[in-house]
C-alpha cells in the first residue's frame, strides 16, 4: 500500500524480507535482554505497519509470535542454533509488540513489549496424553528435587560450590512418580567440597554460570538423583545499549551473548 | 468481474499479506 492514503503508513506483507530483518532484530533483542528462562525464537509474524519518521529513517511496528527453545538464556550457543521446545515438552510463546527503527540500512529497537504464556493443558493431551505438564516452580516437589540436584551436583564437583540462580521449568511424572527439574547455577568463592554454609558463599565478580537438568525418582525408602549440569565460560561483564526509556538490568544479559562462545564442560550425569 | 474474450482474468482468493507464514508450530 503506497503513502499517501491518510494513515501516514505503509503495509509490508508480513513475509517481507524487510519485515523478516525486522522481526529477526526484535528476536535478538528479546534474547539479549531476557534475565531469566530460555531464548526465543521467531515463529509467525502477525502485523507490520512502517511508518516514515522525520527527519529520515522509518518505524516499523511490528507484532510478532514467539516459541521458547530449549536454550537457557545464560547459555551461550547462538539462539539460531538451539531448538524449538516441542509441543510434548510443553511448549511456551511468546506475543510481542515492536517498534524497530529502521536508519541508514541499520535497525534498531525503539520500544518492546512482550508476554509468554504456556501452551494449554488440552493442547499438551491432544498430541500427548501421557507428557507431564509444566508444574508451578514453587511446588514442594519442586523445590526439594531441585535442593537434592544441587546438593548432589556440589557434592561430586572437585571446584568452586555452586549455588541456585533459578528454576527455569519443572514437570512432575507420575509413572515412575519423579520430578524433573531444569535450573540455572552459578559458580561462588567457596570451594564446593569445604562449604558448611552456603549462605556465606558469594557468587564470582567474573561471573561463571550453569544450567542443570535433574529427575529426582521416588522409590520405597527413599529416592534417586540423577543430574547434568553444563557449565558455562567465564564471560566479561559488557554495557548493553538499551532503547530510549527502557531501562533493563545488564549484568546478566552481557554475559549470555558472547559474539563466539568458547566450548561449554557438561559435568556428569551424577547419580 | 466482467472480462474481455480471450484474456485471462484472475481467479482464487485474494492473499493476504499478513499474518505471515509459521515456521515451527502454533500454538
Amino acid at each position: 500500500v503506497p503513502l499517501g492514503l491518510g494513515l501516514g503508513y505503509k503495509e509490508l506483507n508480513c513475509d517481507d524480507p524487510e519485515t523478516e530483518q525486522a522481526a529477526l532484530v526484535a528476536v535478538d533483542y528479546i534474547n539479549s535482554n531476557l534475565l531469566q528462562g530460555y531464548k526465543h525464537t521467531l515463529n509467525q509474524i502477525d502485523k507490520v505497519k512502517v511508518w516514515s519518521r522525520r527527519p529520515m529513517g522509518e518505524v516499523f511496528e511490528i507484532e510478532i509470535d514467539t516459541l521458547e527453545t530449549v536454550c537457557h538464556v545464560l547459555d551461550p550457543t547462538p539462539s539460531a542454533n538451539c531448538s524449538v521446545r516441542q509441543l510434548r515438552q510443553h511448549a511456551v510463546e511468546g506475543d510481542c509488540d515492536f517498534r524497530v527503527l529502521k536508519q541508514n540500512g541499520q535497525f534498531s529497537v525503539l520500544s518492546a513489549k512482550c508476554d509468554s504464556s504456556p501452551d494449554s493443558a488440552e493442547d499438551v493431551r491432544k498430541v500427548c496424553p501421557s507428557c507431564p505438564l509444566l508444574a508451578p516452580l514453587n511446588d514442594t516437589k519442586v523445590v526439594h528435587a531441585v535442593d537434592a540436584a544441587l546438593a548432589a551436583f556440589n557434592a561430586r564437583n572437585n571446584g568452586s560450590y555452586f549455588q541456585l540462580v533459578e528454576v527455569s521449568r519443572a514437570q512432575l511424572v507420575p509413572l515412575p512418580a519423579s520430578t524433573y527439574v531444569e535450573f540455572a547455577v552459578a559458580a561462588t568463592d567457596c570451594v564446593a567440597q569445604d562449604v558448611t554454609d552456603p549462605a556465606v558463599c558469594n557468587m564470582l565478580a567474573e561471573k561463571q554460570y550453569g544450567f542443570c537438568k535433574s529427575t529426582l525418582t521416588e522409590k520405597l525408602g527413599g529416592e534417586d538423583v540423577a543430574v547434568t549440569c553444563t557449565v558455562f565460560p567465564t564471560q566479561p561483564v559488557l554495557p548493553q545499549p538499551q532503547p530510549d526509556g527502557i531501562n533493563i538490568p545488564s549484568s546478566m544479559v552481557s554475559s549470555a551473548t558472547p559474539e563466539s562462545p568458547p566450548d561449554a564442560v557438561v559435568v556428569g550425569p551424577l547419580v | 468481474t466482467v472480462g474481455q474474450p480471450g484474456v485471462a482474468v484472475a481467479a482464487g482468493p485474494v492473499v493476504r499479506p499478513c499474518p505471515g507464514r509459521i515456521r515451527h508450530f502454533k500454538i
